[in-house]
């Protein structure tokens, strides 16, 4: 463990967290992509098929449940809660899952470490995550506006991920054979993919004006 | 396996 995955951890666990709490105080989930919750629900699931066979440590079982908890609450809250469903804007977050699922999961079948169903599985939760935020990026430059908590959810995720590159850089110097391709180019991915929205966060945050994303 | 190691990952 090196700082910058434990940074990465941190900002990930604080990126849920932050979109929690909001939608529990406020009772309101504008703004927030459910399609993008599912999907992430979906990569935490074929992430962590390992969770109760193989034993790392404490800390890595103890966010792996997390990260599944607070997914699964989300979705529950967007999709069943009485007064936060009311909030969620179906008509404007109309990206379908199978477009991102669909490709994900033929690549993970073609592209992968072992062709187990596990290490398939894990792949395709690579891939997954790597896309999983479009959904909420197209809804965000629907929408038009983004309100804050919502801005720094993005960001947080975003950042997590900046912060794992980090740690495989560290830990490609640090550890011999320490080689894992298909994790690095889909990390990359997927911090490029926030890149134009840190851009547009950062420039809005600058010129301290409301976030406006290009349509 | 190399593969292993990444497993201890999020």
């Amino acid at each position: 463990m090196n700082i910058f995955r434990l940074a990465g951890d941190m900002t990930h666990l604080f990126s849920v967290l932050v979109l929690l709490l909001k939608i529990h105080t406020i009772k309101s989930c504008a703004g927030i992509s459910l399609k993008t919750q599912e999907l992430y629900a979906l990569v935490f699931t074929t992430r962590y098929l390992d969770i109760f066979t193989d034993f790392i440590s404490l800390y890595n079982t103890v966010m792996k449940l997390i990260f599944l908890g607070s997914s699964f609450s989300i979705v529950w809250y967007i999709r069943r809660h009485k007064i936060v469903r009311r909030s969620y804007d179906k008509d404007q977050d109309t990206f379908r899952h199978y477009f991102l699922v669909i490709p994900c999961l033929v690549l993970a079948v073609f592209i992968n470490h072992k062709f187990t169903f596990k290490e398939v599985m894990w792949t395709f939760s690579l891939y997954l995550e790597a896309v999983a935020i479009l959904p909420q990026l197209v809804l965000l430059q629907r929408t038009r506006n983004i309100d804050n908590l919502t801005g720094q959810y993005v960001f947080l995720l975003g950042a997590y991920r900046a912060l794992y590159i980090l740690n495989w850089i560290y830990r490609h110097f640090t550890e011999p054979h320490y080689v894992h391709w298909i994790t690095w180019i889909a990390g990359v991915v997927q911090t490029l993919l926030y890149a134009d929205f840190f851009y547009y966060y950062f420039q809005s945050w600058k010129n301290n004006e409301k976030l406006q994303l290009p349509a | 396996s190399s593969n292993k190691d990444l497993k201890d990952e999020l």
